[in-house]
């Protein structure tokens, strides 16, 4: 003998009788150990059994084991009046294990040749967290949580606790709980049942920068406190409640705090309680709202977009100029303008001014000038009057044209005109002429 | 000029003096670019050289030490222009004159018009001609004279014009010929004519208070006197050649 190399046990199979569908010879002692892997069961499912039937299966028989319990000794066929049949029933093993034995006579009837066995099996998975607790007053399979795998089972503890080393039991453990979430529900190890004693419990909400955390207790509030000339004190159980920047508050008795707005994003929550005494705990629900930046404020000659009633982190404003007017910031001309609420309740940029635009010098004319009929500095609306120098030129068209500085910031004319007019020389009128009066 | 009188100033602010290889010349400012002069007087010499051509204007006294001539930039004859060295053909008998820099007008410098399309010239219409050119003092003396001078001239109907000229050709061989690229402008009595170094030079004639340049001082058979007129080139017949020469430069 040599030792086969260990396999995978196989998830589903089929057994026959020897010889089978062809009739199986007599004096048989055959034996098959199924097995599937751990967590699971076997189920198996006879496709046709046809054995020498005979009361009590006492000649030709199928037994069927599991860890040496009969769970089934068959033979006879589908119609056989005596003998005993499976049937189309399946068989489930209670483990990963199932034996098989057949075992023949020397004698089989003349008259019928019975062809023995045909059967399936497949692995099935145990569902060990549906076990009923155990009647004996032993430990059930997991102390809180139990979660059901494939082939096998994972236990799990609620919050405050964590799964000790034999995987199975819990043991109170409730430091190093970071909430991030925007909003979430916290809860004393055991609420609304009493905790173990000594109780110290951290939770820690830190939320993202530009989040307020306000803290909401449930009315199920009970913390153990201590009477004193002075009132009630939090002497030996108590929860802290600690805000940066602000003094501790230890909070305890009968009566739930009402709502905490911390104008923080980070609130640390210090749970405590001593041997003595009995505090059933305390829930809170927490939320967060985003930071308020002041009001941005207007722009002269500007408007501010859009008009919110409250301005939140992240919410953006915009500034655009009105018409004629151009954005300046320390100096310099945007394009466009927009600033942001910031996690610190601050603009991230200051609002920027709207001044008015100036369509520079306007184009000189060749043997003319410009005049400024209004306006000022080249200024938005301001107008100008070209004229050529007369007598010796002229206007091309004749007519004296304005030019006015808009928004695009080009003089045009009230034809649209953007390009400046042009003088075209007077021809043959001389200034002065020859004169004749002599007859 | 022969019988005629001496401009004031700014009276004819589109005359041209132009002194090429020495000789004088007329010419005849019609835009702030460009001078029109006769083609004889500037063909067959390096005229765009500024050595060999200088350009005055907004003058009417030619007064040494206050001279400043403006440049020329190049010379365009008129292709069709084909005086040989017999200098009898005066057909199409222009030239323009580019100019480099442009000029700023005033009242001394202005520019002539041209003729309006469908010009017509009409017999009799009193012209003005003027030049830099001989004039004469008395006893028929010619002499050059340094003052802008002018004379009122009518035109004279082309027929007549022609008439004058067959009769001189039976005297003389070498008289040119009259084509309807002329036109002719004097009296038939004499004494009053344009005259050599008046060539290229304006006659103008005026509309509704613009005067437009009808003829560019161009040949005749001696001057002012009696029976022959002055011919000039018809500036009416070369307007699209003006205006793609202008264009085109």
């Amino acid at each position: 003998c040599w030792r086969l190399p260990d396999s995978e046990p196989l998830m589903y199979g089929e057994v026959q009788s020897p010889q089978y569908p062809q009739p199986y010879p007599p004096n048989l002692q055959e034996q098959w150990d199924l097995s599937v892997p751990e967590g699971y069961q076997i189920r198996i499912t006879f496709t046709h059994l046809d054995i020498e039937a005979s009361a009590g299966c006492h000649y030709d028989a199928l037994t069927v084991l599991y860890d040496g319990k009969v769970l089934g000794k068959f033979c006879g066929h589908e119609n056989s009046a005596d003998g005993h049949h499976p049937g189309n029933h399946p068989i489930l093993s209670p483990g990963n294990r199932l034996t098989l034995i057949f075992l023949t006579d020397d004698n089989n009837p003349e008259r019928h040749q019975n062809v023995g066995f045909s059967a399936q099996y497949q692995a099935i998975d145990i569902d060990e967290c549906s076990a009923p607790e155990p009647g004996d007053g032993s430990d059930p399979l997991c102390s809180q949580i139990c979660l059901n795998t494939l082939g096998s089972y994972l236990c799990s503890c609620h919050h405050g606790f964590e799964l000790r080393s034999d995987q199975r039991t819990c043991v109170l453990s409730c430091g190093g709980g970071i909430f991030d979430e925007p909003e979430g529900h916290l809860f004393s190890p055991g609420y609304p049942n009493p905790p173990p004693h000594a109780v110290s419990c951290q939770y820690i909400i830190s939320v993202e920068n530009g989040f307020t955390v306000s803290l909401n207790f449930t009315d199920n509030f009970h913390i153990e406190s201590v009477d004193t000339l002075q009132g009630p004190v939090c002497l030996h159980h108590w929860l802290q409640v600690t805000i940066p920047n602000r003094e501790p508050m230890k909070l305890c008795g009968g009566t739930r705090p009402g709502l905490i707005v911390t104008n923080s994003n980070t609130v640390t929550l210090d749970y405590h309680t001593d041997n003595d005494g009995q505090s059933n705990g305390w829930s809170l629900d927490y939320s967060t709202n985003r930071v308020r930046c002041p009001f941005p404020g207007n722009v002269a000659k500007g408007r501010v977009t859009p008009i919110l009633t409250e301005y939140l982190y992240r919410d953006y404003v915009y500034v655009r100029c009105e018409q004629g007017y151009k954005l300046m910031m320390d100096g310099q001309e945007l394009d466009s303008f927009s600033t942001m609420c910031q996690s610190n309740a601050q603009w991230h940029l200051p609002l920027p001014e709207c001044h008015i635009i100036d369509c520079g010098e306007p184009e000189p004319l060749l043997n003319g000038g410009v005049t400024f009929m209004s306006g000022f500095q080249n200024q938005y609306l301001s107008v100008v009057q070209y004229h050529c120098n007369e007598p010796f030129y002229s206007l091309l068209g004749g007519v004296n044209v304005s030019f006015t500085c808009e928004a695009d910031r080009k003089w045009r004319s009230n034809n649209d005109i953007v390009v400046s007019p042009t003088c075209i020389p007077v021809c043959g009128q001389p200034t002065k002429h020859i004169s004749a009066y002599q007859r | 000029i022969i019988g005629g009188s001496e401009a004031p100033e700014n009276t004819i602010p589109w005359q041209v003096l132009l002194s090429v290889q020495g000789d004088r010349g007329g010419g005849m400012v019609i835009g702030d670019r460009w001078i029109m002069t006769a083609a004889h007087v500037v063909k067959h010499k390096e005229v765009a050289s500024n050595d060999v051509i200088q350009i005055y204007m907004g003058l009417t006294e030619i007064k040494t030490g206050s001279l400043s001539p403006v440049f020329a930039a190049s010379v365009h004859v008129h292709p069709d222009y084909n005086n040989l060295d017999d200098a009898l053909d005066y057909n199409n008998d222009i030239a323009l004159i580019k100019l480099q820099d442009p000029i700023t007008f005033n009242s001394s410098i202005m520019p002539v018009c041209l003729p309006a399309e469908g010009a017509t010239y009409v017999t009799g219409m009193m012209g003005l001609v003027s030049g830099f050119g001989v004039t004469e003092a008395a006893g028929n003396t010619r002499i050059l004279t340094n003052k802008l001078k002018y004379v009122h001239l009518p035109v004279v109907e082309q027929e007549t014009c022609s008439n004058s000229i067959t009769l001189l050709k039976r005297t003389k061989s070498d008289v040119p010929s009259l084509t309807n690229n002329m036109f002719c402008a004097g009296v038939p009595e004499g004494k009053k004519d344009s005259c050599q170094g008046d060539s290229g030079g304006p006659f103008t004639l005026s509309e509704d208070g613009r005067f437009w340049a009808a003829g560019i001082v161009s040949w005749g058979v001696n001057c002012g006197q009696k029976g022959t007129y002055g011919v000039y080139t018809r500036v009416a017949n070369y307007l699209d050649w003006i205006n793609k020469t202008m264009q085109e430069n």
